[in-house]
């Protein structure tokens, strides 16, 4: 479902250059549910980013259900992405002048949807990650890991076919990230969307199928994790 | 070194009432080296603002060293903070035109000292967070645990005699989070620094000599770890 060929990504800022991918090949099929793991500034962000054809590759090919996205423009990007790919950011990037309520609503405007389907699907969510008490209020009257819950459910919001989450578990306690895997979990067993989490967290790799190991931009293990 | 007796914190936005601290009674000896857990949104970060002097109860007083800092204005209260409290906020507040070394050397040059002793003491920082390749990047420029380790570095700067950090290794891997909580145990042991930290991770409630659990704004319990 998403492939990336012997990509590099280089960030160039001024005379210094950075190495983040160092030429990574890997293939997610459908309806896996796999762990990135790696030491901090491993790459995991840029590599979800390049698979989630948020940003291009310095060298190398990203496919997207077989489809070639390397060369694509920024629009034509947004295009590939929308309704296929949902992706949870390591700092939310939440809308501050929407509330929680507002901020999962918005793939679904995007999606040609009844206004009582989103109502439903909205309140259906809002449950799911136990937000209903704070569905009205904005991000900055939210606490951490409740502004990471309303960025979990808005990636699950139009029900993608891939799910790239980035750390979706840092900013919540052991009964919330428990919940929050359980729900991903089960949304891959009954209807096979296929997860790749970038997590630090042992309780996330746990729940994983296969395990990938990135250091300095290149990956050092592409197991399976021992679960399956 | 902090108190507060009978605070309460109350957010209104519009006509909605959040009792975010319900009646919170909290002493926090010197040399403590204390965490502070509970679900998310049970009042952690309120709590440890209050305690900071960064935000003013609704109800009940505060104290620093002795002295109530509850009806300071906003200028008194960040003369109190300045050299005294250093605070690792949950989502960084870096200074995103400055460089990691900038950002951190910010405390000091509100300080006194000499250029030469500022550049010592960052580079010690600087490589105390394993941060020496990345120390002239900007915030942007940074993965989310490299800015983390931006943050704690700043906040250990100017040795204050408190630190208040709230989730400070919700981005680090293992290794460094590792690194991080045994940099400030041995501040601790060494020099009497009195730390606070908010957290969901086990991994840092372990080094914690005294745990405090929060829920739904109140204290529930107050006791010692298991540790000592
Ligand atoms: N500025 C604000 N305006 C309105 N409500 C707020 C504001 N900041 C926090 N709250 C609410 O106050 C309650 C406590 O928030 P707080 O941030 O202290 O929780 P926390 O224990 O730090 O949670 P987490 O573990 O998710 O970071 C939450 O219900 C939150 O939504
Ligand atoms: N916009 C950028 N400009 C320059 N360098 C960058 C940029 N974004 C990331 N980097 C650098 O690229 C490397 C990989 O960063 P990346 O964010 O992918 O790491 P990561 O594995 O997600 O780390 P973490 O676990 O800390 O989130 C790091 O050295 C980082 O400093
Ligand atoms: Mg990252
Ligand atoms: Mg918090």
């Amino acid at each position: 479902v998403t492939k990336v060929e012997n990509v590099t990504r280089v960030y160039t800022v001024g005379d210094v250059e950075t190495h983040a991918l160092r030429g990574v090949t890997l293939g997610i099929q459908p309806g896996e549910f796999t762990a990135l793991v790696g030491p901090s500034g491993s790459g995991k962000t840029t590599l979800l980013q390049l698979m989630g054809c948020l940003d291009q590759p310095t060298s190398g090919q990203v496919f997207i259900n077989g489809k070639d996205v390397s060369q694509l423009n920024r629009n034509q990007r947004a295009d590939m992405r929308r309704g296929t790919i949902g992706f949870i950011f390591q700092f939310f990037a939440l809308i501050p002048t929407l509330t929680a309520y507002e901020n999962i609503e918005v793939p679904l405007l995007l999606n040609g949807h009844t206004p009582a389907e989103r109502r439903k699907r909205v309140q259906q969510l809002i449950e799911a990650v136990d937000l209903v008490e704070r569905a009205h209020h904005r991000p900055d009257q939210l606490s951490g890991g409740q502004q990471q819950r309303v960025a979990i459910a808005r990636a699950l919001a139009s029900t993608p076919s891939l799910i790239l989450a980035d750390e979706p578990t840092a900013n919540l306690d052991t009964e919330n990230g428990k919940q929050v895997m359980e729900i991903m979990t089960r949304l891959n067993q009954e209807t096979g969307v296929t997860f790749v989490f970038a997590t630090h967290d042992p309780r996330v790799f746990t729940y994983a199928h296969r395990v990938i190991t990135l250091q300095d931009g290149l990956v050092v293990e592409n197991g399976k994790s021992p679960r399956k």
